[in-house]
């Protein structure tokens, strides 16, 4: 969204890798989030928590990224999340 | 790591609360009795049981931490994520959940800044027997943070939530899985949840024992409390060796399913096996699932290969797991694991040196030693030493429960005692002033 800071994608960026929806960025080769799985990340988290899928870090989606919970991921490691290859 | 979650492949948890708020309102009863209940949600509908215990082996250890606390998911001050729980599993951390002390947790609070504990701790426990989250809009799994969810003795979970837990476990005897509940909530306030103990307000009887001139029927450790019994009463010590009151409680009261006409127990114990508690009585014994007995109970004490004569006391040392009997000064050591008397006893109590042939109970005590009671003294054995320590025997009234030299505790040496004192001229704090009973507050 043209609107949002970079703070706001990082923090955003920060969360959904926190939470399963992102793979975590590689610190060794520097390897950088893709906007279309960005994209589907943040898509995934809306329909998880029941917003509507817009596919940005609209004010609703940053909001609920601000709503307290608990720390577990919401996607887990083996689960049946397709993985890019 | 976060892998996906299994499912525990034993039905008994132990659970502990090894680190408490330390800024909270809430009490450190109030902690564990709404982890008791946030527990007992789950258990009520699967095969799991769950028991509190002191030591420092506990499948599920709770602990209220700030900040990077060392498990990879450091909190994050107030908001923002609130509670973790470890899947089951083999590594030693499994069934471990933690809430961040830095949230204001609530119970029974209109602050609308406050996490409600008890629906955090129900949620976290889900986890800790294996449930991932979901984005199911009713269910407590859900991964943010929605509010209180009521109260606590009257909880249901959601349907969906339910099926989850029986697709892990099966369903619970006595629970059935087709019929789905209304989903409709009661707006009744919560209320305070009590420790699954029954407090009762009616006052004591007339026949209530002086706990400080007498001689104990049985004394136990169970879940890591100290039970002193005599007669139809019992008084409790918290694991911190506090006195939950001066008034002792009605055993038919708390311990539900002894016949009625029981006027005393020879002696309990804590099974290590399943943590379940044994009562000795004659040549009759009792086992309890918490505090209600179970079906098909009483059975005679031969079942242990004990004569029918009975015990005078029964303890598990600490140093080998084994449960030992005592009566009329001979012993017998034997396992609960494989529910058998070990061979070659019984013995001598004399091999026990220093402590006295005939006993009144004995029991283990979370400093790793064993406590031997007769009379109004006790003696403590260390470790793994089967010699009483130097400095015994010594005052259980002075020592355990209260007491002073020369004071008595009875509501009519009470009386005794005030009039006395006011006679004297002396102005100390009284127990029963004017009409009013001061109670022991450990928290």
């Amino acid at each position: 969204a043209p609107s949002l800071t970079a703070e706001q994608i990082n923090t955003g960026v920060d969360w959904l890798s926190k939470f399963g929806y992102l793979p975590p960025p590689d610190p060794a080769t520097g390897q950088l989030q893709t906007k279309e799985a960005l994209t589907n990340a943040i898509k995934a988290m809306q329909r998880f928590g029941g917003l509507q899928d817009t596919g940005e870090l609209d004010e609703a989606t940053l909001l609920l990224m601000k709503t307290p919970r608990c720390s577990l991921p919401d996607l887990m490691e083996g689960g049946t999340r397709r993985r890019k290859r | 790591t976060i892998t996906t979650p299994s499912k525990w492949s034993k039905r008994h948890l132990s659970w502990r609360v090894r680190t408490f708020p330390k800024e909270s309102r809430l009490g450190h009863d109030t902690v564990r009795a709404l982890m008791y209940y946030a527990l007992k949600v789950w258990s009520d509908i699967t095969p799991l049981n769950f028991h509190e215990v002191a030591g420092t082996d506990a499948d599920i250890q709770i602990d209220f931490s700030k900040a990077d606390h060392n498990d990879g998911y450091p909190f994050d001050g107030p908001g923002g994520t609130v509670a973790h729980a470890f899947f089951p599993g083999d590594h030693h951390t499994a069934g471990d959940t933690h809430f961040d002390d830095d949230e204001a947790w609530i119970f029974r609070s209109t602050d609308a800044h406050g996490m409600d504990l008890f629906a955090v701790a129900v949620h976290e426990f889900g986890h800790a027997i294996g449930l991932a989250h979901t984005s199911a809009t009713e269910s407590i799994m859900r991964p943010y943070y929605q509010g209180p969810v009521g109260d606590p003795l009257k909880y249901d979970l959601p349907y969906q939530d339910k099926v989850r837990a029986w697709q892990l476990y099966g369903v619970r005897e006595s629970v059935s899985h087709t019929i789905r509940p209304d989903v409709t909530r009661t707006a009744d306030p919560p209320v305070l949840p009590e420790l699954p103990e029954n407090r009762s307000t009616v006052p004591p009887a007339r026949d209530a024992p002086d706990r400080c001139n007498i001689h104990f029927d049985a004394v136990a450790q169970i879940r890591g409390e100290a039970f002193f019994f005599k007669g139809k009463y019992f008084w409790r010590l918290t694991r911190e060796k506090h006195l939950v009151s001066l008034r002792p409680a009605q055993i038919h009261r708390f311990w539900r399913g002894l016949p009625l006409n029981l006027d005393s127990v020879d002696a309990v114990y804590e099974r290590p096996v399943d943590h379940k508690i044994v009562f000795f009585k004659g040549d009759k014994y009792w086992v309890f699932k918490d505090n209600n007995a179970e079906e098909g109970y009483p059975r005679p004490v031969t079942d242990f290969g004990l004569p029918l004569a009975g015990v005078d006391a029964a303890f598990v040392w600490a140093h080998n797991e084994k449960t030992y009997f005592f009566k009329d000064g001979q012993y017998w050591r034997y396992d609960d694991h494989t529910r058998q008397m070990d061979l070659g006893y019984p013995k001598d109590t004399v091999l026990w040196k220093g402590v006295p042939t005939f006993l009144d109970d004995a029991m283990r005590w979370s400093d790793g030693a064993s406590y031997f009671f007769k009379g109004k003294e006790y003696w403590r054995v260390k470790d793994s030493d089967v010699e009483a320590e130097e400095g015994y025997p010594r005052s259980i009234g002075r020592d355990w429960l209260l007491c002073t030299e020369m004071q008595s505790d009875s509501p009519a040496s009470d009386i005794n005692t005030t009039e006395t004192r006011f006679r004297q001229g002396q102005h100390h704090e009284s127990r029963s002033e004017n009409g009013y009973e001061v109670c022991s507050c450990t928290s």
